[in-house]
């Protein structure tokens, strides 16, 4: 375990707070007779968070986590995989069966179809493995999943006018995980012997390609101090 | 050289 690896993996726990503590409020506000303004914009406008996205999620920790009672790494990573496991399931449950929460997703803007994603994904690692077995194939399904399963969102935030900050902090965060992630791997690269995964890195090079637009206007909007807007 | 696939990261 190195500091790029941690801190990534942090961030990534992170985003995941940011996106529970949204939901929490969300689901905190409704009821109230005089919301403070936070409740009022999160109550009033959509949520902005792409269930698409979140379901895409679910099914990457789903698949690459099967090998969680079967190979033991470290306690660390058994934690942090039920973590993501348990999280990205839970906030699914949320945004469609939770009633209130359900009432702040934006349907008709979200209209991404998984199937463009699952099925290209599913082919190219039966085609392009390490080892054909049933557990690899879902594990490179699984990077190969994760790598574009965030374009729902990035397309949900591009046609929200209104990215609130929570919203935009959430995809920061998770774009800074996979940026620390290919830290990661360089590091290990020049440290350990034998240290190769090709299928991981050029998977994890694309996804965190599809950050830099947004990490562009996120860091612009930071600069300027204006709140943060995508180009439509 | 035989690949050993490890999947020690998450």
């Amino acid at each position: 375990m190195n500091i790029f690896r941690l801190a990534g993996d942090m961030t990534h726990l992170m985003s995941v707070l940011v996106l529970l503590l949204k939901i929490h409020t969300i689901k905190s506000c409704a009821g109230k007779s005089y919301p403070c303004s936070l409740c009022f914009i999160l109550l009033e406008s959509s949520s902005g968070i792409s269930l698409k996205t979140q379901e895409l999620y679910a099914l990457v920790f789903a698949t690459r986590y099967l090998d969680i009672f079967t190979d033991f790494i470290s306690v660390y990573n058994t934690i942090m995989k039920l973590i993501f496991l348990g999280s990205s399931f839970s906030i699914v449950w949320y945004i469609r069966r939770h009633k209130i929460v359900r009432r702040s997703y934006d349907k008709d803007q979200d209209t991404f179809r998984h199937f463009f994603l699952v099925l290209p994904c599913l082919l190219l690692a039966l085609i392009i493995n390490e080892k054909f077995t049933f557990k690899e194939v879902l594990w490179t399904f699984s990077l190969y999943l994760e790598a574009v399963a965030i374009l729902p969102q990035l397309i949900l935030l591009q046609r929200t006018r209104n990215i609130d900050n929570l919203t935009g902090q959430y995809v920061f965060l998770l774009g800074a995980y996979r940026a620390l992630y290919i830290l990661n791997w360089i590091y290990r690269y020049f440290t350990e012997p034998h240290y190769v995964h090709w299928i991981t890195w050029i998977s994890g090079l694309v996804q965190t390609l599809l950050y830099a637009d947004f990490f562009y206007y996120y860091f612009s909007s930071l600069k300027n101090n204006v709140k943060l807007k995508l180009p439509a | 050289p035989h690949i050993t696939v490890e999947h020690d990261e998450l």
